[in-house]
């Protein structure tokens, strides 16, 4: 199993679309002080689920939606799909005989969010259920945020089962 | 359940030991149940000695060796049970540079378990990527994705890593 | 007083607005009283907005954003009134090479004011010193001080920056 | 006014008696992880009066105390004194005939704690008070801690008014 491409539209600073694929190894995203590497980091924590708007760094979920600049107008909605490929078996059965599995989460200004797998509307929860059995671990160490990496030790000793309990 | 519990422990527990003693190169560190007599509801203490030094409270430790401390847990818990990706937001930023190089060593030992996507503005972390994505903000506020099968060279000063000047 | 606050206040707004649009070549930021009736008691907002996007809170800045907008307003207080000395634990870290540079010459220029000392790992900061300590630990526990009169390089090897090898 | 010099002895891991001296200009402090660098900016913060622990990262004041190593036994007592030259005027009357202050601070495994200005055992208060008129402003800007560039963004706005009132 593993990670195949994203695509982000209207999340943060890409308001067109944008699709980064993935290939097998180390992949390094760089560039200057605040051109949008972190929001791509963001961007895949939010269509894994992510409910803590301060761990998008904003007060409100829409705040993940493109809201404009000098030379453009904000946008109505956020759109991200991540594409999840090589899939043996790991995941729901419901699931199993898909090669590869997207999921998609939207937002719109509205405050209305959907979630899709395969572009069939889902829940969050099922999202979720493919993300723990495929040992993403939603609340796992698969994604350490700019600054963060201490918060695994700094966290409280009922804290860190979490760490043990995600992994078995 | 209880025994899978204590498997996993047991087996993190191993291996934090090990990468920590690859990182520091000596010392010791290890997970303690705060209370054995009830495993599924215990905490966790972690217990970390860099080589020569006494222990002491993990507050104390040096910004390179708490980021060195958690990264060896982080990837404890991937050789426990590979998952197939991770995402390092600028984790090697406290390294000096002969811990960036262990790092970047590790890392490449780890693609055999995971896929990496690692965010950084280190030149040697950059070096030991597979692939390489730039994004630039030409337009203010819009972030485009550079395609980088330019010269590393050419690509720096695309991104604007270095100063083309 | 009121009017020695309100007067030290709008010289660190100006500073702030100068700094900032030094570092970001361009935008805007400045302080704001949250309540201007009661200047003695009021709190202060801060409103930063890198060249081209538009405005939003500060939570949303990026890790070098942020540090920049951080470093205006610390410096604008100097530029208000100079202090003897100051202390920058690791600042540059999360900069790229161009803000690091801009970091550097903004440095060098508030020397005509302050004394700086800087502990860093990015060697274009280490190059722009006037006196360099390098700190060692031979004697693992134990921090030892290395004069610095090698040549850079003999240097570097010396406080373990490179491997000798 | 500007600093002159700081000698450590016995604080964090400077068991042995350990002097920088500070020339105009721009110092640099390097070395590799854990070798003591951010102890020194500690020696710096505490010879200035530092009463916060989680500030010093310890959990009590002893932790400052040289605590030992493989090769060493621990101590008991903690010494930094701080230098300070080229005055004109800046200070408390009390001590303008002098063109140098030391100022230092001691503590003794047993919890008793010395402050000295040039060498005369004084209060707490009394460097303060040359600090605070010499714009060094205890409460101030002039020690940022790694990692901690930030906190003059996050703190409160009524916290940011200490900005303008210490520089006032
Ligand atoms: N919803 C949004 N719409 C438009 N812009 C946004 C939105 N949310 C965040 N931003 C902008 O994104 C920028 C931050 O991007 P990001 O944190 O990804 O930078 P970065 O590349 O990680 O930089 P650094 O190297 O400094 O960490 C900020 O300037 C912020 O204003
Ligand atoms: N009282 C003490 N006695 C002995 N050692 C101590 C004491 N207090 C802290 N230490 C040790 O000091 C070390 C941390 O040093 P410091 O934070 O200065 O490193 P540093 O040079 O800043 O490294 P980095 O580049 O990673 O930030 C830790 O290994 C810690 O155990
Ligand atoms: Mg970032
Ligand atoms: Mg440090």
């Amino acid at each position: 199993m593993r990670l195949r491409k994203i695509e982000i539209f209207g999340f943060k600073t890409f308001p067109e679309k944008t699709i980064l694929t993935f290939q097998p190894g180390i992949t390094c995203i760089v560039g200057p002080n605040g051109c949008g590497k972190s929001n791509v980091v963001d961007a895949i924590l939010w269509v894994m689920g992510e409910q803590s708007t301060k761990t998008l760094r904003g007060e409100r979920m829409e705040d993940v939606i493109f809201f404009g600049c000098e030379t453009r107008k904000t946008l109505g909605m956020a759109e991200v799909t991540l594409t999840i490929g090589d899939i043996k078996g790991e995941i729901p059965s419901r699931y199993s005989e898909y090669s590869e599995i997207e999921i998609t989460r939207r937002l719109f200004r509205s405050g209305e969010s959907e979630y899709l797998i395969n572009k069939v509307p889902s829940r969050l929860k099922d999202i979720k259920d493919i993300l723990i059995d495929a040992g993403i671990g939603f609340k796992g160490h698969s994604v350490i945020e700019q600054g963060r990496i201490e918060k695994i030790l700094t966290s409280t000793p009922e804290d860190r089962r979490a760490i043990i309990e995600d992994t078995a | 359940t209880k025994e899978m519990f204590l498997v996993t422990f047991n087996i993190i527990n191993e291996k934090f030991q090990q990468l920590f003693q690859m990182f520091f190169q000596g010392g010791s560190a290890r997970l303690i149940l705060t209370d054995e007599n009830n495993v599924l509801e215990s905490g966790i203490e972690i217990f970390a000695q860099p080589p020569g030094k006494k222990v002491s409270q993990l507050a104390l430790l040096s910004g390179g060796e708490k980021a060195l401390t958690a990264l060896s847990l982080l990837f404890a818990t991937f050789l426990a049970r590979p998952t197939p990706f991770c995402v390092l937001d600028e984790i090697d930023a406290p390294l000096d540079e002969s811990n960036t190089e262990r790092f970047i060593r590790t890392l490449r030992d780890m693609t055999a378990f995971s896929q990496f996507i690692v965010v950084t503005h280190n030149k040697r972390t950059m070096e030991a990527a597979d692939t390489l994505y730039g994004v630039t903000m030409e337009d203010a506020g819009v972030s485009r994705l550079v395609s980088v099968n330019l010269s590393r060279r050419e690509w720096a000063e695309e991104v604007g890593l270095v100063s083309s000047a």
